[in-house]
């Protein structure tokens, strides 16, 4: 059915390799999973990888085209997606327009309102996670911390997510988050074409909160009700947030629409931050200039 | 289906287990949220 | 739903499931056959007496004696996760992984004593509830070699398909509903003890074959009957319109809509009076 080419990529748990499906002559990524050496079975992220892209079928969110065994070893075979979103970001050859950042925001943000309205947290959002296919149409990657939203006393780890990319409740150590959790990461994400450099670079978790806040400001318990009651907050530094004027001036090829669905995302409090379907109609949208289609992006 | 066969009441619904969840400190402060409960529970019941 | 792999792999009629299980059934049979006639060719040396007892005693097992012998096992690894206090949802997954695992293959190719760990195990991991394997060993007095061995094979016979819906969320999504819905008609102590009962029901379903052949709100709905007949047909009735060929009430609602509504209604209250015959 399918041919490895060449390796393209190797992690803790997968061999990746360029392929071809002969029935179709369609270019694929083979993913295959490492066996040996998992004490403990399968390895959970190959697990989660199998779970979710199973259940999800949407032109923003990678297609997962076969699973098979072979000499022992578990393959998916998922769509061929040559760049991502952090070679565009750091490749200042390229140049970019406010309409091309308006249409990969647009493409991410549906692909996390699938997965939300799958029930469905990525948990590992980050520019590298958000693959670019030849027709330019972003897509959502790597599911191998993803999980279902859980039931309700469920205890949730706050392990997850890259750390510039982690939202302040995992930074205190919540257990019973929400998809809020990738809605933070989709504001860093949108910071960080506006800006063409990370936004929140963390040197570590300790140093990642204190870079958060002082970049937005430290929340208390009346925008953020019982933040205290977290163990590590009295431990940190307090810093004003920023005005509106040193919003404007940090983005400055930024509208106010914008300003508005990146505040939105990156609110503190988890309750009260904006989710897919606010995001997704919020004004940024339908003001010009228009989302770039995506057969003409960089 | 666009319209969902159900309408989330914002008076609240009688759930003393979800209740009891949304009251403790630690759940408010992670962000958790009763209506995202609902909206699942309903959403699994009308698929 | 209807693009969740579970309706798309894991659903059929009635007919479709019996003619899968009696095709495995037959497969197995046969290499068993082979396998019988290859041994005896290897072993001249058997006795009259000894060839009598094979040919009485190594016959393939029917395909109701498969379909008994897997629920059993699918009912023991249920209790077995109750007394490793599982979740339910985990226990639900675990027996689901068994019964499907045996209709790709036969009790005659692996016997489900086999695989009854790996499966516990493997809805462990898949469900978020991570054990491992040491612990789950040592737990369930097994070895992890005999835990893992067959873990390919199960998600194999899988299809790789590892998400499960259960009826117990749409329980909870029924119990909120039926609220909003008889306002002010149910006494919410009383639901609250419906509710237990039902998630006892809805276990119990989970080993039939109501599983394959209605979706998991219908198989609550159906245990919902089963506990109240008057509450759950007033709330469908008032939910689905099924008013018993009356007229439409408010003259100004669309008499098309409504006749929809009314038809889909009273085909879904068959639906779920069917599938409660098949759960009792």
């Amino acid at each position: 059915e399918y041919s490895k080419e060449k390796k393209v990529g190797e992690g803790t748990y997968a061999v990746v390799y360029v392929g071809t499906k002969y029935s179709t002559n369609r270019k694929v990524a083979i993913k295959e999973i490492k066996t040996s050496g998992f004490k403990d079975g399968l390895d959970m992220s190959a697990i989660r990888e199998v779970k979710y892209l199973q259940e999800m079928n949407h032109v923003n969110v990678i297609e997962l085209i076969d699973v098979f065994m072979a000499q022992n070893n578990l393959n998916l075979v998922l769509e061929f997606l040559p760049a991502d979103l952090e070679m565009i970001i750091k490749d200042s050859s390229i140049l970019f327009t406010n309409a091309d950042i308006k249409s990969w925001l647009l493409m991410t943000l549906r692909g996390v309102h699938h997965c939300h309205r799958n029930f469905i947290l990525h948990r590992d959002l980050k520019p590298n996670n958000l693959l670019l296919a030849p027709d330019g149409q972003l897509k959502l990657a790597d599911f191998g911390l993803a999980r279902n939203m859980g039931s309700p006393q469920e205890i949730l780890t706050s392990n997850v997510v890259t750390r510039w990319y982690r939202a302040p409740e995992l930074l205190f150590g919540a257990k019973h988050y929400t998809g809020a959790i990738d809605m933070w990461s989709v504001g860093v994400i949108f910071a960080e074409l506006m800006l063409r450099i990370p936004y929140l670079p963390g040197k570590d978790d300790i140093d990642q909160i204190d870079v958060t806040f002082r970049a937005l400001g430290t929340p208390t318990d009346r925008d953020w009700p019982e933040i205290s009651t977290f163990s590590t907050y009295n431990k940190i530094q307090f810093y004003p947030p920023p005005s509106r004027d040193e919003l404007r001036r940090r983005f400055a090829a930024a509208t106010e629409n914008a300003l508005d669905l990146m505040c939105g995302m990156l609110t503190m409090n988890p309750h009260k931050r904006w989710d897919p379907t606010k995001c997704l109609t919020s004004e940024f949208f339908v003001e010009l200039p228009e989302p770039t289609v995506p057969e003409e992006l960089p | 289906d666009i319209h969902k066969r159900y309408t989330l009441t914002d008076s609240g619904y009688f759930d003393p287990f979800i209740k009891e969840l949304e009251a403790k400190k630690e759940y408010i402060a992670s962000g958790f949220r009763a209506d995202y409960v609902y909206d699942r529970m309903l959403t699994e019941a009308f698929m | 739903y209807r693009h969740s792999s579970q309706y798309r792999l894991w659903s059929f009629t009635p007919e479709q499931l019996n003619q899968r299980r009696i095709d495995i059934n037959a497969r197995a049979a046969l290499r068993t056959d082979q396998n019988l006639k290859e041994f005896k060719e290897a072993h001249k040396e058997l006795t009259d007496e000894e060839l009598t007892a094979l040919e009485l005693k190594a016959v393939p097992v029917t395909v109701e004696e498969e379909y008994m012998l897997v629920n059993y096992y699918a009912k023991m690894i249920i209790s077995f996760a109750g007394k490793m206090n599982l979740p339910t949802e985990v226990a639900a997954t675990a027996a689901s992984f068994l019964r499907r695992f045996y209709l790709v293959n036969s009790v005659m190719d692996i016997v489900p004593k086999e695989i009854f760990y790996t499966t516990l195990f493997f809805a462990c991991k898949s469900e978020n509830y991570f054990i491992g394997v040491e612990s789950f060993a040592k737990k369930t007095k097994s070895t992890p070699e005999s835990i893992l061995k067959h873990e390919f094979k199960l998600l194999e016979s899988l299809q790789f398909t590892l998400m499960n819906h259960h009826p117990y969320k749409a329980l909870h999504g029924f119990f909120l509903d039926i609220q909003t819905v008889l306002q002010g008609k149910v006494d919410l102590k009383y639901m609250g003890q419906v509710y237990n009962n039902c998630k006892k029901t809805i276990t119990d379903a989970l080993l039939t074959d109501a599983v394959y052949f209605f979706t998991p709100p219908q198989i609550t709905l159906a245990a919902l009957l089963r506990e109240d007949e008057a509450l759950t047909s007033k709330y469908l009735e008032l939910k689905f319109n099924i008013i018993k060929d009356a007229p439409n009430e408010d003259g100004n609602s669309d008499p098309i809509i409504d006749s929809q509504k009314r038809l889909n209604g009273r085909k879904l209250l068959e639906i779920i009076r069917n599938c409660k015959e098949i759960i009792s």
